[in-house]
């Protein structure tokens, strides 16, 4: 079950070998590692069509959320969670606004996205970067999730 | 910390990583035995949170996770060099990465079985945690947070909604990238998603609107349509530009790889399908289609 347009047959041929498990601590018994498994995916049981009971529960309990999205992935688009983000009816804070930061090497501010903030809870997109964000956009994701932990202004 | 699980070499890694970094496996439910790969923060691991991750699917490894998104390593083209990821989230935190569920990558079960749904593995993950903090004890006490990406949209809620139950754990709140978090918005809002990005055009859009949309909604219900052929035939060339036209689904103006999300498979003589099956699944038509498709056997003759 390799995902379409995707290669990380490098990723596969180091995980495999036999240094690398040794190093692991993986059992010679364990099955040889793949990035997904089709015996899983296939015979998978899915039980929600929805998190928002989910998040209703973490919200109650004031806990805090982000949810981020490469605006150019097509798997789990940016507009479907700013939707589904928005039907949980949380108390605006800061209305949707371009986030910014400075790429290495340069002294110029770009924009790396949008962001809106809600009560514990917080939408980001990080313009020009799809499904895997930290692999598109390495520097602006490493930001996001320090603003997140760090309870850093965006 | 278990000394038996510490990384004591990096294979391939010029430098040695001054930070430690472990391998090991978790206790599930049953005889389920997860892999995790505890990677310890650059900066101050006693102060600084403790994050989890969790790749999606369902059934692909957190370990591609962290050897090719915000893990510390990257694997060169070679397969076998590697090098360090200046932009690693281990720089803020101390990540862990659990595969999960029990059969993908290094994880496994002593019974061999591997059929799971949603709840199982919310229970499976949470019990793995807990182990992993009476091997860790000296994490106890750090802020907590879940976060995972994709399928992951649906395996975070579902353990957070168990952990926040679990005073043990200093849970502190969750994170989802690109996660699929509701089935019909993310399918009804890929069709305004391909408009927009101009991978359709008016005529279909025209014809989008007239079979799938009512007036009185604020959005057209695309995923929804019972019932109603037109809509699904208009539908048919959204999905076949999305999926099966070589875009990159998972980064629109990202290069394909290789590996098409349609395919005749002839080890099983049927057609298969790489990409992942959320979009359109409660509209009839579409997934009727996609279940005439697969199921068809004798495809050489028939379905050229």
């Amino acid at each position: 079950l390799t995902p379409p347009c995707l290669n990380y047959s490098n990723v596969v041929k180091y995980m495999n070998t036999a240094e690398v498990r040794k190093q692991l601590h993986i059992p010679d018994t364990v099955q040889k590692w793949d990035i997904c498994s089709a015996d899983i995916n296939l015979n998978y049981g899915r039980k929600y069509n929805s998190m928002k009971d989910q998040y209703n529960k973490i919200l109650l309990a004031k806990k805090k959320v982000m949810v981020y999205n490469g605006d150019i992935d097509m798997a789990c688009n940016f507009l479907g969670d700013e939707w589904f983000v928005d039907s949980l009816n949380q108390k605006l804070v800061t209305e949707r606004k371009a986030w910014h930061y400075t790429p290495e090497g340069t002294t110029s501010k770009q924009v790396a996205g949008f962001v809106k903030h809600f009560e514990d809870l917080t939408f980001v997109t990080v313009r020009g970067a799809g499904h895997m964000v930290p692999t598109d956009k390495p520097q602006p994701a490493l930001i996001m999730i320090t603003n997140y932990l760090q309870d850093i202004p965006f | 910390a278990p000394p038996a699980d510490e990384i004591k070499y990096m294979p391939g890694l010029h430098k040695q990583p001054y930070w430690k970094q472990y391998s090991g496996y978790l206790n599930a439910t049953g005889t389920k035995q997860l892999h995790y790969w505890f990677i310890q923060s650059a900066n101050k691991p006693s102060e600084d949170p403790l994050v989890l991750w969790m790749n999606g699917g369902p059934g692909c490894s957190s370990d591609l996770g962290l050897l090719s998104e915000h893990g510390p390593f990257r694997i060169g083209k070679d397969g076998a060099s590697v090098t360090y990821n200046p932009h690693s989230w281990n720089n803020v935190a101390n990540m862990i990465y659990l595969e999960a569920p029990a059969g993908v990558g290094f994880s496994y079960s002593q019974d061999k079985n591997y059929t799971t749904d949603d709840d199982q593995v919310a229970l499976d993950n949470h019990m793995a945690l807990k182990n992993f903090f009476k091997k860790f004890p000296e994490y106890a006490k750090s802020d907590f947070y879940i976060t995972g990406e994709s399928y992951g949209g649906i395996y975070v809620p579902t353990l957070s909604a168990r952990v926040v139950d679990d005073t043990a754990i200093n849970f502190k709140g969750f994170v989802v990238g690109n996660g699929l978090s509701d089935d019909s918005m993310n399918s009804d809002s890929l069709v305004y998603f391909a408009y927009y990005h101009g991978l359709i055009g008016d005529s279909l859009w025209d014809d989008l609107s007239k079979y799938c949309c009512q007036g009185n909604m604020t959005r057209c219900a695309f995923s929804q349509n019972r019932g109603k052929e037109d809509c699904g035939k208009a539908l048919g060339p959204v999905m076949e530009v999305v999926y099966g036209s070589g875009l990159n689904e998972y980064n629109l103006y990202g290069t394909c790889e290789g590996g098409i999300g349609i395919y005749f498979d002839e080890e099983s003589n049927k057609v298969a399908f790489t990409h992942q099956k959320w979009q359109m699944k409660n509209n009839p038509f579409l997934s009727q289609k996609m279940k005439f498709i697969q199921d068809f056997t004798d495809v050489e003759n028939h379905l050229r």
